[in-house]
């Protein structure tokens, strides 16, 4: 069969200025490091005491995978941080990673986005609103709060406008008038807003690619609330 | 299985995400 690839599947995924987190579910302890690396720990055993069976460390940029089971894959006690590696560590880099491991890459990578998602990279005041853009780009959702109550958020796929009384619309598509000329004018805000955080995103990237050091000018905040 | 946003959500996570918002009306 032709050879699939993970690539297809899922790109690469990116941690960069992410806070440190570790998030657990039935089957599985996900975290993103101090280090901004991505760690995966699969448990098995009962829930009094779970055992970490393997460990997936991804590099923050998606592309180098190391992987361990730990204690000669006899497991080892889950506890608040990844197990420590042993000597020999299988490492792979996201174009050799055997297919078997794919679903955990992907399971990693849908939660880096959705942290993403709801990380701000750039904020700013207007007179109006509270503008954020997040780290989720290409095409990162924007999250505007306006002093008056009033919200939208803004997706690749939709926009969701929450009126001051409360009352919420969804417009989805290049279709982006609202149902009244007062839900429009919050939408026009919008995008001025959200066109600002672009720009300003671009102009500051700039700079910062021109800094030999690689430091982050980002998350960062412009204004202040009038 | 496969991933499910919703299995992470919680409120742990959902107090992580909060205290990543600048002041000012979260």
């Amino acid at each position: 069969n032709q050879m699939r690839t993970l690539q297809e599947l899922v790109s690469p995924l990116r941690a960069h200025r992410l806070k440190a987190i570790r998030q657990k579910t039935k089957n599985a302890v996900v975290s993103i490091l101090d280090s901004e690396e991505v760690c995966m720990e699969l448990l098995k055993g009962s829930s009094v005491q779970e055992h970490v069976k393997e460990v997936l460390r991804i590099s923050s940029d998606g592309s180098t995978i190391h992987i361990y089971h730990p204690n000669e894959g006899r497991g080892f006690p889950l506890e608040d941080r990844p197990p420590p590696p042993p000597e020999d560590v299988f490492v792979y880099s996201f174009d050799n990673l055997p297919e078997k491991y794919w679903k955990k890459y992907q399971y990693a990578s849908k939660f880096v986005h959705l942290v993403r998602s709801k990380t701000p990279k750039i904020t700013l005041y207007t007179k109006y609103a509270k503008c954020m853009l997040m780290e989720n780009s290409p095409q990162a959702d924007v999250e505007v709060c306006f002093y008056d109550g009033a919200k939208i958020n803004k997706t690749s796929e939709f926009l969701r406008i929450i009126e001051k009384s409360g009352k919420s619309h969804t417009l989805k598509g290049a279709k982006m008038n609202g149902p009244s000329e007062v839900v429009n004018s919050y939408v026009e805000h919008a995008h001025e807003a959200h066109q600002t955080c672009l720009d300003l995103e671009s102009i500051i990237a700039v700079q910062e690619e021109r800094k030999e050091k690689r430091v982050s000018f980002f998350p960062i905040i412009i204004g202040r609330r009038p | 299985d496969e991933f499910d946003a919703e299995a992470f959500r919680d409120d742990r996570l959902e107090a992580y995400f909060k205290q990543l918002v600048p002041p000012g009306m979260q």
